[in-house]
């Protein structure tokens, strides 16, 4: 089972519209994928039509299972999506509250690598959205994936909130391990505009390891995916922003080793 | 002395846009203008030229005043910018280290009100641009604005957002007291699109005494703006943009009483 993480402490970014579409790809080539919702506000589950404020079973049980020392049971919180072999654990506006609870206890930045290890059988791949603050869920993400996605706006502004990006997954990384795999994509390109190209050709020098060779474009039918309660694969097939998605994946699973 | 704050928990809908294009236009009307900076990223800041990582001199300084109990001096605080009658108070990255810090010290919700209170001679409108969470800062701007301005995207996803504000606002409402003057600004809105036309409606049937009764339109020529380090209504004084700020700003002003 592969799991990677979507993360950007930057907001509106494309975090949660790379997380859907990548997933909703994979599972149209068959595989079975389960999306994770770390995000308290919740956009990927309401993007799927589930009320993160009126949820009983969600990520937040498996917190609660270890503060109470009971088993993480996932069974409950797997939710079917209207899309086949895509699956959801989803978010509640009860994870906000996480950071003032449980900072102090052992072991809370590992609740989701026992939660994820009780499903490796179902799944091939797992995708998580994290929410833009560094915090528990947002360490819980990092130590539970194997890669990590960056979107990043082709903007000026948004260089300086990736820089701030990288500099905490340097802080946050596991000392003594092998740095986490990352890829910085691209996101809401605009070829007409002269900041888009600036921007994207400023990324490409200051992160020539990291960064994908393309980008995703702006594409204003992912507001009417989100609306429909689709990902935007299955709404529109054709449209240029799944073409580019589509793209992003076959480049990730040519870099994933053979199982 | 107005002072107007900018604010939505949701990040990336267009605070420090709404923020840095309405003071400038304040500005060219010879308003004497201050921006407030109140994100620990500092993309107002970066936008006019600060670096947020370098500053020693930010609001920062009146937080450290407020709990080593020393006047607060806003002089080396206060900076000018490109822009003829506008003035900034930029934001440190060591604001993100607030809400670790001081949040069980008294007083500390009205640092900001102390601090504009110094400044009120100087300055006609201040504009506050908040951080897309609520702590600390927030709790701030809040205690020290007369209106507050709630960009939200006209996307399906923005509105649960939206809620989730309100009902923040709600809570943090100074008890008693007549509730904060709020006006709920549609953002990034592309007629092209059926789900942008959707949101806004759902906003004005939802919020009919708090939304404008007009839209931000997209126009990507904000990014080209950030990347000048100047306000669109510098760089494009007759980009589509500004036409709309233009209008917002005269709505505002009509509803403000004589002062
Ligand atoms: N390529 C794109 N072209 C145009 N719009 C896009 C694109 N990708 C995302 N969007 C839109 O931008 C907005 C923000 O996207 P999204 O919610 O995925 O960002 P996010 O980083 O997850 O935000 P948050 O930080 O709030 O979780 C949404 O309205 C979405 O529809
Ligand atoms: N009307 C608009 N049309 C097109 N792009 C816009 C518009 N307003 C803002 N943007 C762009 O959207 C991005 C986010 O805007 P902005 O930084 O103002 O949002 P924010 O709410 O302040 O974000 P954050 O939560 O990170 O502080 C920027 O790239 C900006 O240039
Ligand atoms: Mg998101
Ligand atoms: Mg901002």
């Amino acid at each position: 089972m592969k799991i990677w993480a979507v993360a950007n402490q930057k907001g509106g970014v494309g975090k949660t519209t790379t997380a859907i579409t990548v997933a909703s790809l994979l599972a149209k080539k068959g595989e079975k994928t389960l999306l994770v919702d770390m995000d308290p506000h919740g956009s990927l589950s309401t993007w799927l039509g589930f009320d993160p404020d009126e949820l009983t079973d969600s990520i937040y049980n498996f917190f609660q299972a270890v503060s109470n020392n009971t088993p993480i049971d996932p069974g409950p919180v797997v939710r079917d999506t209207p899309v086949a072999n895509l699956s959801l654990m989803p978010a509640s506006t009860a994870l906000a509250t996480l950071d003032r609870q449980l900072a102090i206890r052992k072991g809370t930045g590992l609740v989701m690598v026992k939660a994820l290890r009780e499903v490796r059988e179902r799944f091939d791949f797992v995708l998580i959205d994290c929410p833009p603050v560094l915090g528990i869920l947002m360490i819980n993400a990092l130590a539970a994936c194997q890669k990590l996605l960056l979107p990043v706006q082709t903007e000026f502004l948004a260089q300086k909130g990736l820089e701030r990006m990288v500099k905490t997954l340097n802080m946050v990384q596991r000392s003594g391990q092998q740095p986490l795999p990352r890829i910085i994509i691209p996101t809401m390109y605009d070829r007409r505009t002269r900041a888009s190209n600036e921007a994207w050709k400023a990324l490409r020098e200051e992160y020539p390891e990291d960064v994908w060779d393309s980008a995703i474009p702006v594409d204003t039918r992912f507001r009417d995916a989100s609306k429909a309660g689709l990902p935007l694969s299955v709404l529109y097939p054709k449209a240029r922003g799944v073409i580019a998605y589509e793209k992003l994946l076959n480049d990730l699973l040519a870099q994933e080793e053979p199982p």
